[in-house]
């Protein structure tokens, strides 16, 4: 029974489709059998694998809007276990048009519900936003990952998040688990980046996950190539750090 | 007779609200009237001052959904000439409620009119989408500024988000003018943002701000003192280039 993990955060910016693509890109290099669903009107995901536009019929849009089976959105981006299913939202017509379809909350929980038999992690990013689209990927998962920058803003979003996240938890899917807090963009050499980092560690203990993901050109640079940092410079800090982050999932997991 | 500026981008993280903050700032120290109105609901722009929220009473939630005079959600900063209206969404309930109300994309247009009359410059910070509250600060705009950072994400979303602005423009707002692009959170060690640059100046043509805003720690550590980077260190590169886009602004007015 596959897992679906929504990586969600209000503050934009942070890394949630980065973290995506290559979290995905880790699980499928470790055999594990995996689905990216692009929630965000702003579509990167697809951008992320340069599918051209031409190539795509459908995407989560025609789901919520049509009715559209969900299988018919999937798309292989030439990875064995992994698949991707595009946002594929046109402009802000639509955008608008999503959103009210999208206050039907457990609209995306049933759509996924049959893909969990087949995939192992389904993993859904979320727009920059608390709005419905947010809410419907939060009642649709088992778990939940938070991207976190080490900076004031990042962390001021977090306690309004994690009210909202308590009252959907309360109200649509009590079983929704916290996978945990990803710290992204991590710089060593800027100081207060390693207070923030240790307040964080103080203050929600293992909720932070081990790895931590650090500012690396490769991450910002493979996405304008087709190809996540895995495929594109495997040796980069980048690629390793979100196989570790995969791999110590994975092992949380096990045990 | 004031302008109206919306400082707007799809793109999460690229540097609205520090544009927003620092911007007004530097036109409030060359002596022009300011107010910064935070139209997303994250509400970093009263985070960025500080404000605890016991002595907001009202923002621009109460301005949408209570028909409350938009004078009575005007706080003073502490500087002369800056004054701040901030979101006030208490948490995704209001986040919702203030989508549907900014439906009437009209709204803002008519509730800042009688402000251009006290003020030199209004900003509006606007939350990283393409929904309601980005069509209702486009609507009552004068012009538009859009911070982008050299990167891949942030230029692919410009397509969509530009073929936005013509729409809003035919459809609400005719005299919409585009003011620029700024360059932000520039890093002349990484290869590829020199070269997205000089696409970008290709590309684009006098439609990108000379000035350059570069990465620079101050600029992310002045918020949590509650200062804008030009009164927490004002010889910062954060702080002067800042004042120098302020002035580019002012001087390009003029002619
Ligand atoms: N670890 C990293 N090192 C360097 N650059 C990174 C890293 N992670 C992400 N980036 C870059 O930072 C920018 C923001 O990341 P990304 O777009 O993944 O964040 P997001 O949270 O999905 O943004 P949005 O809120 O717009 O959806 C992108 O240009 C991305 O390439
Ligand atoms: N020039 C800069 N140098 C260093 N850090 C910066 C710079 N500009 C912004 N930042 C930091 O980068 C992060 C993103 O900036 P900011 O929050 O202003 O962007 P935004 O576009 O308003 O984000 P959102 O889409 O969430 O509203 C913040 O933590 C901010 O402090
Ligand atoms: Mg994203
Ligand atoms: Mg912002």
């Amino acid at each position: 029974m596959g897992e679906i993990i929504a990586i969600a955060s209000q503050k934009g910016g942070v890394g949630k489709t980065t973290t995506c693509v290559n979290l995905g890109t880790s699980f499928s290099i470790l055999e594990k059998k995996t689905l990216i669903i692009d929630l965000d009107p702003q579509g990167s995901i697809a951008a992320s694998f340069q599918f051209n536009n031409n190539k795509l019929e459908n995407g989560v849009f025609q789901v919520f809007s049509e009715n559209i089976p969900i299988v018919e959105a999937i798309y292989s981006v030439g990875l064995e276990n992994l698949d991707v299913v595009p946002s594929y939202v046109y402009g802000e017509d639509e955008e608008i048009e999503l959103f009210r379809l999208a206050l039907n909350y457990n609209k995306l929980k049933h759509v996924l519900k049959p893909l969990k038999d087949y995939y192992d992690y389904i993993l859904i990013d979320c727009p920059p936003s608390l709005g419905s689209l947010t809410l419907n990927a939060l009642s649709a998962a088992d778990s939940l990952l938070i991207p976190i920058q080490c900076e004031y803003y990042s962390i001021k979003a977090l306690g309004k998040f994690l009210r909202t996240i308590e009252n959907v938890g309360n109200k649509y899917n009590e079983s929704l688990q916290f996978k945990g807090f990803l710290i992204t963009m991590y710089d060593r050499r800027i100081k207060k980046s390693s207070q923030i980092e240790a307040e964080l560690r103080y203050s929600f203990k293992n909720m932070v996950f081990e790895t931590i993901i650090p500012r690396n050109s490769k991450l910002s640079e493979a996405p304008s190539t087709g190809k996540p940092v895995a495929l594109f410079d495997i040796s980069s800090i980048g690629a390793i750090s979100y196989l570790q982050l995969a791999d110590e999932i994975l092992n949380y997991n096990k045990n």
